[in-house]
């Protein structure tokens, strides 16, 4: 039990949970603002495909190099890249086929980094979205540093429980309970006429409904 | 109608609160979970990293020879100027309708301004740097220079939040020690690890 947590009571949320609740939106945000950042897109490199429309058009937009990729649909332009002069100059020729073997390679691998960058990515926001979960799981528990100001041992705090007809179509009975959770203000849960208070559940559906109105507070 | 003792309120008060206690040590445990998810994640997320790096190294390597055969190859002075210039004469136009219609048809904006600035284009450029690939090489290095600043911006993010969590799991609430017969940890399985996302090496690097 977390009451075992500190010898000298109960437990004092202001020295358990303090730092929680911003370092991990911090953490988070720290992680979030870059990759739900629309600018982040990871490079395309289809070069060799020549199917990757909206990097072209960027290229063009860009700098019109883009428009070079369609050199393969003019015969003209596909003449000048066929052109030998190695009548001229014989190294010049074998100087050519080295720039284009390792044109290749660099292509392959730097699609091949391409790919690797992006499985990091998606680590990153796996780590990202575990961030998000723990602040979610953990948040409303971390609040409770700067939301319980007194020593009252106890959690939940029954002030008045009432039966009185429901608003609905069809009236039944039903309980209304209002609680206090922590520093909270005054809850209200209605239960209905099946789950009487001397029912061992009662408590349970109560306090799980108002800790549910709680959190919900909270995140708001 | 109020429907309760004060003794009954009381009571009720106690069951909620252990109720409230479950689901706290619930949410602790939960946090447990989550850290023990985040650490794997992390050592997957190193292992790639290394990964990274040997690939970086390799396509770095290639794109320093590539760049020196171009170097090379630029300093032939006058290869098939001519026969290249007249062909070039005749690809330009060819190359310019080509493209404005993938673009009209594809990109869908600004037209104008695009066919205005690649005929520009295409009178300043060489049909040496053409027959060279020189694009696909401008491509390369663009792409290079793209990756190495998503990979920057991507890692100081990341060296941010490892930061922070570093320091959260440091935290008391995570590092007390289970003999301690005074305190109870639900965290008793994490034992103190002062760089739990950075390694040593990174510390002192």
């Amino acid at each position: 039990s977390i009451m075992h947590f500190s010898p000298f009571g109960p437990p004092n949320f202001q020295d358990m949970f303090q730092p929680f609740f911003d370092m991990i939106h911090q953490a988070q945000q720290a992680m979030d603002v870059h990759f739900h950042s629309p600018a982040f897109q990871p490079p395309s490199m289809d070069i060799t495909e020549g199917n990757d429309d909206r990097s072209v058009c960027r290229e063009i937009r860009h700098n019109s190099t883009g428009c070079l990729r369609m050199k393969d649909q003019c015969d003209k332009c596909r003449e000048i890249l066929s052109v030998d002069c190695s009548a001229n100059n014989p190294s010049q020729a074998q100087l050519r086929q080295e720039l284009n073997d390792s044109l290749q390679i660099a292509e392959k691998l730097t699609q091949k980094y391409n790919e690797l960058l992006q499985s990091y990515q998606w680590k990153m926001l796996n780590t990202s979205s575990l961030l998000e979960q723990l602040n979610e799981q953990f948040s409303w528990v971390s609040q409770l540093a700067n939301l319980t100001q007194n020593e009252d041992q106890y959690y939940l705090r029954v002030s008045t429980v009432t039966s009185q007809t429901s608003d609905s179509d069809v009236p039944s009975r039903v309980t209304e309970v209002t609680v206090k959770l922590f520093d909270s203000d005054p809850i209200t849960v209605v239960i209905p006429e099946d789950v009487s208070k001397d029912n061992p559940k009662f408590m349970e559906t109560v306090a799980e409904k108002a800790l549910k109105e709680y959190r919900k507070k909270n995140r708001e | 109608d109020q429907v309760v003792s004060d003794n009954e309120l009381q009571e009720m008060s106690t069951q909620g609160s252990k109720y409230i206690n479950k689901e706290i040590q619930n949410a602790v445990k939960g946090v447990k979970e989550i850290k023990t998810l985040i650490e794997k994640t992390n050592e997957e997320r190193k292992i790639l990293l290394n990964t990274l790096e040997e690939a970086k190294r390799k396509k770095e390597d290639a794109l320093n020879e590539t760049k020196d055969s171009e170097m090379k190859l630029k300093a032939f002075p006058g290869v098939c100027n001519e026969t290249m210039t007249a062909l070039w004469e005749e690809c330009k136009p060819c190359l310019k309708q080509t493209c404005m219609k993938f673009y009209a048809r594809v990109c869908r904006s600004g037209s104008g301004l695009v066919g205005r600035q690649l005929e520009e284009f295409l009178n300043q450029s060489s049909p040496f740097y053409f027959w060279m690939n020189g694009d696909r090489i401008d491509s390369l290095l663009e792409d290079d220079r793209q990756q190495t600043h998503i990979m920057d911006v991507m890692q100081d993010r990341f060296d941010r939040a490892s930061g922070i969590m570093d320091e959260l799991f440091q935290d008391r609430f995570f590092t007390h020690e289970p003999q301690d017969t005074y305190f109870y940890s639900p965290f008793s399985s994490f034992h103190r690890r002062p760089h739990f996302l950075y390694p040593k090496s990174r510390i002192a690097r």
